[in-house]
Parts: C-alpha cells; structure tokens; sequence
C-alpha cells in the first residue's frame, strides 16, 4: 500500500489543500450498507495544484452523462467520503437537488470555490459529491461540525452565490449521524428557503 | 499561514495555461 506523495511541479499553482477524487457506483442487486458502499468506492486521482486538477479533470467523464446510480467526490486528502470517517463523524451536509442536464456546471462551479477557498470557514470543508440519480441529481458539500451555524451558515450562503442559485432555491441540510441512523443520505432532510 | 485563494475566472484561466495541457 504505498502512496507516493503528491506535490505541484515547479511553476504550478499550489492549492491550499491537495484533493482526491473518488468513484461510486451502487450495484442495485446489493443493499447499501457500509460494507458495500466501502466496496464500491474507488480512488482515482489526487491532486496538488490548479494545472494538475485541469489535467485530472479535463479527462473524466462529466456527471451529467454518466447513467445509473453513481457519484464522484472531491475530497480533502485523507478524508474518506464516508459517513463514519473521523473528519466527518460530526458534521452533515448541503444538499442542493438539480433537474436532470444541470448536474455537470454546478460541479464544475462547486468544484472551482471549493478549491479556491472561496468558502471562508477554515478547516470546515471536507468535500463535494455529485450523485447521478434516476430522477435528478444532487450535489452535496460536507463539513466538519454540524453543530456549528455560524460554519454552516456561511457554507449555504457562499454556495447561493457562487452556484448563483434563485432566491427560491430549497436548500437541505443533513447530520451524517441521521444518514447513519435511517441509512439514507438524502431522505428525512431538514429544508431552509 | 496564509490561505491561498483563487477566484473562478483565475482557475478557468489557469486551465488554458500550457501547464495544464
């Protein structure tokens, strides 16, 4: 298991953090528990600088065509996307839900703040997930600590600008302990308009 | 330290950069 560490090259635009992306894909015979959805999980790249991120991201496949039940995260380096990780074992998420065809620029423009520190709330961040969906897809950002609203505020507030969301936009935001005690990321959320 | 902050334009700009080709 060795893991080379990755760092800009010389010229490149370091940022504050290195990323790491991730790819699910649920199986819809298996049930989603924790064990599955850790099997399903796979880390595809890392990355330390702007350049590197645009090399990396230029060759995946945008969200909006992919098919099926599948996601990718953006994650802080050594934060899982799970639930049950030390990072966010005490905090939740934003949860914005798109109509099929916006799924591709929103993560694009999610992606782009997030890397760019353009949320203003310290270490809060963890990541960004896009789930591909049957009926729509979502986007979701996590945090550290759910219990913190000023964080959690400032998070809803920068993701209405730089997504540049209508006023009337129904933004959700769940604990990461809910998901585990009802086993569901996206049911039960509580809604802010 | 110090944050390092990049706004939209000036990551969408870095994209055309030869570097990142």
């Amino acid at each position: 298991n060795r893991r080379k560490t990755i760092s800009p090259a010389a010229g490149e635009h370091p940022l504050q953090y290195n990323y790491t992306f991730w790819y699910s894909r649920r199986t819809p015979s298996r049930p989603a528990n924790t064990q599955s959805y850790e099997q399903n999980i796979r880390q595809i790249g890392t990355v330390a600088s702007v350049e590197q991120f645009w090399k990396f991201y230029s060759h995946l496949v945008r969200p909006g065509d992919l098919t099926g039940h599948s996601d990718f995260h953006l994650f802080k380096e050594g934060i899982k996307p799970m639930w049950e990780d030390e990072a966010n074992k005490n905090g939740g998420k934003w949860i914005i839900r798109l109509r099929k065809g916006l799924a591709s620029r929103f993560w694009e423009n999610i992606i782009l703040a997030m890397l760019g520190e353009q949320f203003m709330v310290g270490e809060e961040i963890c990541g960004v997930v896009v789930s591909i969906r049957f009926q729509e897809d979502i986007l979701s950002i996590w945090n550290k600590t759910a219990s913190d609203q000023v964080t959690t505020s400032r998070i809803r507030d920068t993701l209405r600008r730089v997504l540049n969301l209508p006023p009337n936009t129904i933004m959700e935001y769940k604990t990461h302990n809910d998901s585990l005690k009802d086993n569901s990321s996206f049911r039960n959320t509580k809604i802010t308009l | 330290g110090t944050r390092i902050i990049y706004d939209r334009k000036f990551l969408l700009d870095c994209r055309t950069s030869p570097l990142a080709r």
